[in-house]
């Protein structure tokens, strides 16, 4: 899903994703059956960070959480706790 | 510098606040920055004063549009010129002060939060950090920083001197027996060292796998595990790093060798102790406290309690002590009518547990005691065949070779 409508303003996920550090740019550019894969695993680790249940679904829980105000730094997703106090 | 762990010699950094947002005006957009700053020996030059008299400062805040976001932090060094990137705090969303539970976000925990990514800090996973990538409601009133974000720049910066441990080894004494009154005596446990001396030879820091815990708790989705003066944090049965810490470096004026502890409805964690209770929010102490159980509730017992079990699900606090249990009500400071009641409606629960808490989603209330703990059925209201089970096994992920082993010679990296 790239965009949800439902409410006044869209959520571009892809951007969202990237933007955030959970999808690398150059993962995208890819076969459509692997870009679902790569998705919903980006998805997922956002998920995983953020606590919430890990579905790697765009479901509505999700989707509130990508919508709340957040820091503009990116998060690390993958570095190790030991990394991530560091800068 | 953090990245590279250099060191900064000078005491100064110097900063200026470049402009703000209407919506939240001048004064308490300063007054806000300098109060999240203003805990470091951070020198502010006056704007204006920067840019007419060519001052170089090293930090300049602006408010910018990034991507309709809320908050961007970019600081970068460079001695030989003016700061090439800017901390940016932006109020594209509602923003304010001293703002009440989700009405906005307020610009002093934001100042907070980038102020954490100029020193250093990533986001954090531990959705009650700071340092958490979305903004949520804290009290700033008498605000504290939250445990995970206290050792997150404490492994950048290091530990308060006054924190340390000493450095000169602590004396290997034998161990002996203390006339103490707290309820682990009464197991016949093995002989306890003086309060006042670690129980081990070397650093004197207890390694899990020896068990003989004086309580477990799970506080927010972690066991926290109490033994003497230590305690232990875990993560899907991994001790996270760098524990076991003191208790009273994070919980001050609490004492060693608590009887339980649990979290409350409002977050609090309460600990007992004797007749005695602590309430504290986070790691500082609520005043007034401690107090006699006899004020929590008139019918608990005198002497202590065992354990504590709040029970979400029914939003239910329960107390052990050695064949009888009590149901507290949180909100009318009493316990429940017809209580206390026998042990033994916890078919298969020893006497006197040493801690209990429930399953995440509520199916299950694991108590523990010795080194073993038991899996109660909170529907058939028994317990599940197979138990009792090994807690070190099971819970600190210790494996049989380990288990009493360790504390004689050999420690692994368990600690």
């Amino acid at each position: 899903v790239v965009s949800v409508c439902a409410e006044d303003r869209t959520l571009m996920v892809e951007t969202w994703l990237k933007t955030y550090g959970y999808l690398l740019p150059h993962a995208i550019r890819t076969s459509d059956l692997w870009q679902e894969t790569v998705l919903q695993a980006a998805v997922a680790s956002m998920q995983r960070f953020y606590g919430i249940p890990v579905t790697g679904r765009l479901d509505q829980t999700t989707v509130e959480w990508m919508r709340k105000p957040r820091c503009g730094v990116p998060d690390h997703p993958h570095a190790s706790r030991h990394q991530r106090k560091r800068r | 510098f953090a990245l590279t762990g250099q060191k900064w010699r000078d005491r100064k950094i110097s900063y200026s606040i470049s402009n703000f947002t209407p919506k939240v005006g001048e004064k308490d957009t300063q007054r806000a920055i300098r109060r999240a700053f203003g805990s470091l020996s951070w020198l502010e030059n006056l704007c204006s004063a920067s840019a007419e008299d060519g001052m170089k400062v090293l930090v300049l805040l602006g408010h910018l549009v990034l991507l309709g976001h809320l908050g961007h932090a970019n600081i970068c060094y460079c001695p030989c010129c003016w700061a090439e990137e800017l901390s940016s705090i932006t109020p594209v969303e509602q923003q304010g002060l001293k703002l009440p539970p989700s009405s906005g976000n307020d610009l002093f925990l934001v100042a907070v939060h980038e102020l954490g990514h100029a020193l250093g800090l990533e986001h954090s996973n531990d959705p009650s950090a700071i340092m958490a990538p979305f903004y949520q409601y804290m009290d700033t009133h008498n605000f504290k920083l939250p445990l995970d974000d206290l050792q997150g720049i404490q492994k950048i910066y290091g530990v308060p001197t006054a924190m340390m441990e000493p450095t000169r080894p602590l004396p290997t004494l034998p161990t002996r027996r203390t006339p103490s009154t707290s309820k682990h005596d009464r197991h016949s446990r093995p002989p306890r060292p003086p309060a006042d001396r670690p129980a081990l030879p070397g650093n004197g820091r207890p390694n899990i796998c020896d068990g003989n815990f004086n309580t477990v708790a799970f506080f927010r989705r972690e066991m926290f595990v109490f033994k003497d003066r230590w305690f232990w944090r875990l993560r899907n049965n991994k001790v996270q790093e760098g524990y076991p810490m003191q208790i009273d470096q994070f919980w001050k004026g609490l004492p060693p060798r608590i009887d339980a502890t649990y979290e409350r409805p409002d977050g609090k964690f309460v600990f007992f102790k004797g007749d005695k209770y602590w309430v504290f929010k986070e790691v500082t102490a609520e005043p007034g406290y401690p107090r006699s159980l006899v004020e929590m509730g008139s019918t608990l017992p005198k002497d202590g309690i065992d354990t504590a079990l709040r029970w979400e699900p029914v939003g239910k606090t329960y107390f052990f002590k050695g064949d009888q249990y009590w149901r507290y009500n949180e909100e009318k400071h009493t316990t429940d009518p017809g209580y206390p009641k026998p042990m033994a409606v916890w078919k298969g629960i020893p006497d006197a547990p040493q801690g209990a808490f429930i399953s995440r989603e509520g199916h299950y209330t694991y108590f523990y005691r010795g080194k073993e703990y038991w899996k109660f059925d909170n529907q058939k209201l028994a317990v599940e065949p197979g138990y009792p089970k090994s807690v070190l096994r099971d819970w600190m992920g210790c494996d049989q070779s380990e288990v009493g082993r360790s504390g004689k010679g050999n420690r692994g990296d368990r600690q």
